[in-house]
């Protein structure tokens, strides 16, 4: 299993609809001092939820959508979204509480053309169509509707819509359909994601394992267990 | 729930040993407060980086303590692997030779998970299989280049 | 009191907005929370790295935070010149672009006062009038050699 | 004013008597990981009584020994002299408020050799001499008990003894004269040299500037003010 790609909508330093792809293995990302490289990286844990405001250098939720357009009279928002590849994982690990049985979890072809999009149309669809293909969500898995079949793709949303005022809300989806943030942490978990993982490392924070009390670092073992 | 720690510990323990070497070229080990009573107490790394004596950690270079830490992940990884690894910058503290050994350390690791590694050390770039390239031009959004380096045809 | 704060507070602004121009190629200023009473509240760093629009200090980039805090340490520096400054790994964020900026301010401060600076960078070596190598064998005590660099003889 | 030597005997990864000669100008001290180079700046720190034990790595002083010599059965000491070149400074600066007028200060021909050294028949002169002129400390000046001439160095000196217990003291000598600490800071202050002050930067801490509050910050200012 890994990530396939990452689309950044207005996140951060990231304007417009930005596709970043990923391979499988060693892939380093670089680049001079301030041009977005950490901001990549704090995109992968706003999707995924797993990590407060403060764990992505902003103050709150709201200074995370990308502020270029300053004083706009109309509700922003940023929408990210992280593929994963999924096809060499166990078919039991994507046991969904809402909609069993598990293949349901991709194929149930509740694409954004089909309804009204849960993405604001005001974006267009070119936040979704990061694959060229329009509106067809689940057909990026290779199936639609058809329970059985080993799902390729798995893909998690998140948007945070701000009004003018300054209030805000946030929404997660699992292949296109709403979930909670305890849902997604589920499934998250059952694939060795964890919020306290010691999987991501940010910038400065490498020698906090050193600093870190004794009885801290047990219970990263605990976790663990 | 004492027996599943103590496999846990046992298998990070043996991991953290192996990898510590790799890493320091010295001997370093896990250590609980209270071996007895796991939960009563925490866990300490005992750290000899290149054979010195056995020192506080606080006590540690910076670069010895980024080195010691990762091993400490990557001894994690080993027993619970997660599907990816993102790290951002961690190879600030270390020299060019010790950049070079953790770059061929993830080369490793990066054959059981998918390793996206912010660096500027050219011997970590070097290491990759592909970069990233991420650059921002003055009044403009981010932009991503992606640079694949065809690590067969080279040298 | 609240005289001699204000002659300082003006000479460091002054200083820190000239210094985070040639460091950080943009625009950046002192700000106190209450300039009626300062010592009501406290100084912000208000920065705009190459242009970009006010951020809160939090967000800035880690590169972007080392060139500010060493404008504002340069900047205090201007106006109450220390006899040594001694800087460990401060270039340990910075592009090599950066490294080299502020090797060259280093060089123009060092005109005034004693530079001793801990560095693994390259430009940063290179940069200096010459550098102490410190290197500590296997179960042995730390040597110290000094390197002196022909500055004038090389290119 | 700058430091021209700071002579480092047993502490930390030290042994012996280390001399590092030092330039006016930008010096760089580099070599690999480990090597002791943040130990020479913890040295500097030490000697000038400007950092608490913490602010140089070590959880209380008796850490600071060279410890290589593990189970050892007598007192453990070690010593770091400081040597500035003031040829430049204003001589008013040079006012000891134990000792006017202030030439005297350099004068008084109190070398190690005249009396009982202070330093511990045991260590041998080996760290005094660094200069090669046996037990002539003032005579490293250029003057001997002369008032009215500039002094060419100012030398400052800490000595840490630790017995075999755990238990340690700790003196300060200004040319060679026990001082306290307090007269140390204050004639350090004559020079702008200051334990808050930020002409230190210790590895890791350059960004510390950016994360404290607000009233630090301006506190700083204060302190120059
Ligand atoms: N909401 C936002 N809108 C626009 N730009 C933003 C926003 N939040 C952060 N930024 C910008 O993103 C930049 C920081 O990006 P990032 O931290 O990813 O840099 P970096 O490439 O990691 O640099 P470094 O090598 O210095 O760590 C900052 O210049 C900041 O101004
Ligand atoms: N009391 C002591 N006796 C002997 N060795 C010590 C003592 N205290 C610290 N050390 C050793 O000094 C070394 C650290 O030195 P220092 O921090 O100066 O390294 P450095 O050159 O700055 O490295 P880096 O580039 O990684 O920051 C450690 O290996 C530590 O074991
Ligand atoms: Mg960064
Ligand atoms: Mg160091």
């Amino acid at each position: 299993m890994h990530v396939k790609r990452v689309e950044l909508s207005n996140f951060k330093s990231f304007g417009g609809t930005t596709d970043v792809p990923l391979l499988p293995g060693f892939t380093v990302i670089s680049g001079p001092n301030g041009s977005g490289k950490s901001n990549i990286l704090d995109s992968l844990l706003f999707c995924l939820g797993l990590a407060s405001s403060k764990g992505m250098r902003a103050e709150r939720l709201p200074d995370l959508v990308n502020q270029n357009q300053a004083k706009r009279r109309t509700t922003a928002e940023t929408i990210v979204t992280a593929t994963f590849d999924i096809s060499d994982i166990d078919p039991e690990l994507l046991r969904d509480e809402a909609n069993d049985p598990p293949a349901q979890v991709d194929g149930s072809g509740d694409g954004c053309a089909d309804r009204s999009c849960k993405f604001g149309v005001q974006n267009g669809h070119s936040h979704l169509n990061g694959n060229r293909q329009n509106g067809q969500l689940s057909s990026q898995n290779g199936q639609n509707g058809q329970s059985g079949h080993l799902a390729q793709d798995w893909r998690v949303t998140r948007r945070l819509r701000v009004t003018p005022q300054g209030t805000y809300t946030s929404n997660y989806y699992i292949n296109g359909e709403p979930c909670t943030l305890n849902q997604l942490h589920e499934q998250l978990q059952r694939f060795r994601i964890y919020p306290e993982g010691y999987n991501v490392v940010l910038q400065g924070d490498v020698t906090s394992i050193i600093s870190m009390n004794a009885r801290e670092r047990r219970e990263i073992i605990d976790e663990l267990a | 729930r004492r027996t599943a720690f103590q496999e846990a510990f046992v298998a990070v323990n043996e991991n953290f040993q192996s990898i510590f070497a790799e890493l320091s070229d010295g001997d370093g080990y896990l250590q609980l407060d209270d071996s007895q009573d796991p939960f009563n107490g925490g866990l300490n790394l005992v750290a000899h980086p290149k054979g010195k004596p056995v020192r506080r950690l606080a006590s540690m270079s910076g670069g010895e303590k980024s080195l010691t830490a990762l091993s400490f992940i990557f001894a994690l990884q080993r027993y619970r692997p997660s599907p990816f690894y993102a790290f951002d910058e961690v190879d600030m503290f270390l020299d060019g030779a010790n950049v070079e050994r953790l770059s061929k350390m993830i080369q490793q690791q990066a054959q059981q998970a998918q390793f996206i590694v912010v660096s500027l050390r050219r011997p970590m770039i070097e290491s990759a299989e592909r970069t990233i390239g991420v650059t921002q031009a003055r009044g403009a959004y981010t932009q991503v280049l992606g640079i694949n380096l065809a690590k067969s045809a080279s040298s």
